[in-house]
């Protein structure tokens, strides 16, 4: 995982760094203190070694507790394992906002969409009914105009 | 240059969701 | 050309870059705290050492010279390991795409394709509105039917209740009956002129 690299790869640059100044390389730069006192300077080269080392370490741990870099790594894993299978480059930010906030608004505006449709075939089939009663009840109308004329033309 | 990077990298990934509190406010107060 | 890993900027919320300057830095700062150490010891000793013949601007030189070394060597090294972490750790490979974006993958819609997702929504809602103001219109006649039909239902029911007075009273067909009514009040009053004009 990404948090293994990381310390792999900071502990191999460590290894080399140490390996590059080589108590070799140190005495040879202190040739003459080296010559003068050759126990001195390696006890000063190990104390040395082993400050930086310690140093550079516990700035890592540092770093890594500021960064959250653990449970990043962690969850980046986990992210780029569920995106095996996708063979295509993914998508990236277009750089026009409004496009990339308009499609995060795409499954709502299908969602109300799909409402409205809805409320409008209900009240479409609500109004195909109240239609139906109103023609039949201008029928039921005309009938009783057309009884009440009957009677009243009998009368008459 | 980086700060930009962080502040448009930060709102990318903020702000959909935010517009989308508002979206979803406007969506629900139309239909009630 | 810079790659500004943007993407992964939103990932980490702060862009690869910057850790590894971090990180450089530190190290880089430990590197000569540490040297500066060595140094600072060394003169120390040599402060100890009776009649000694090193000078400490040879030490500084000494100093300067195995530091300038490791810096050659830190460069390289830290490069090195940049550019693998860079690559391998703090990056994010072009196939994967961040939980909050995974919405572009399942809706990608383009500007026009929203503008006529609205437009359509705009428009079902006219629709809606139109067919709840004919509702209206129904019911609101529906409801002044019912009183229509309740004033001609009670019109129907007087010529009823006439009919039924007539039908009480044994008159089965009023025409005929309201003829012979007629016919016998003009005899009624044929007989009463006789009346008055054998009484005279």
């Amino acid at each position: 995982g990404r948090a293994q690299l990381f310390d792999t790869v900071v502990d191999t640059f460590l290894q080399k760094l140490v390996a590059a100044g080589s108590y070799q390389r140190f005495a040879s730069c202190y040739r003459r203190f080296y010559k003068l006192q050759p126990e001195l300077t390696r006890g000063i080269y190990e104390q040395f070694i082993s400050q930086l080392q310690a140093s550079i370490k516990e700035e890592i741990q540092e770093i890594k507790q500021e960064g959250n870099l653990e449970m990043l790594f962690n969850s980046l894993d986990k992210i780029v394992e569920e995106a095996k299978t996708q063979e295509e480059p993914a998508w990236r930010p277009s750089g026009v906002p409004e496009e990339d906030a308009g499609s995060a608004l795409a499954p709502y505006l299908l969602k109300h969409r799909a409402y409205l449709q809805r409320i409008l075939r209900e009240k479409q089939e609500e109004n195909r009914q109240a239609a139906e009663a109103v023609l039949a009840g201008r029928g039921r109308i005309t009938e009783l105009q057309q009884l009440i004329a009957a009677h009243q033309q009998a009368w008459q | 240059f980086d700060e930009l990077i962080v502040e448009t990298a930060t709102k990318r990934k903020q702000w959909p969701k935010k517009i989308l509190r508002h979206a979803v406010q406007t969506y629900k107060a139309e239909q009630e | 050309s810079v790659n500004p890993m943007v993407y992964e900027a939103q990932f980490f919320g702060f862009t690869p870059q910057t850790c590894m300057l971090r990180v450089y830095i530190a190290f880089q700062d430990y590197l000569f705290e540490t040297m500066q150490v060595v140094d600072s010891v060394i003169l120390k000793k040599l402060d100890a050492i009776p009649n000694c013949k090193i000078s400490p601007s040879e030490i500084r030189k000494s100093t300067e010279k195995f530091l300038l070394f490791m810096k050659e060597h830190f460069e390289k090294l830290f490069g090195k390991m940049e550019e693998v972490l860079l690559q391998l750790v703090l990056n994010i490979p072009k196939n994967v795409l961040l939980p909050e974006d995974k919405v572009q993958e399942q809706y990608p819609y383009s500007k026009e394709q929203l503008q006529a997702l609205q437009e359509e929504i705009q428009q079902l809602q006219q629709q809606y509105r139109a067919e709840a103001a004919a509702g209206q219109a129904l019911r609101a006649e529906l409801e002044e039917q019912k009183a229509v039909q309740a004033e001609l239902e009670k019109i129907l029911q007087w010529f009823d209740g006439l009919d039924n007075i007539c039908r009480e009273h044994g008159i089965s067909n009023f025409k005929e009956s309201f003829a012979f009514l007629t016919q016998n009040s003009k005899k009624l009053q044929e007989l009463l002129k006789d009346v008055e004009v054998k009484s005279k």
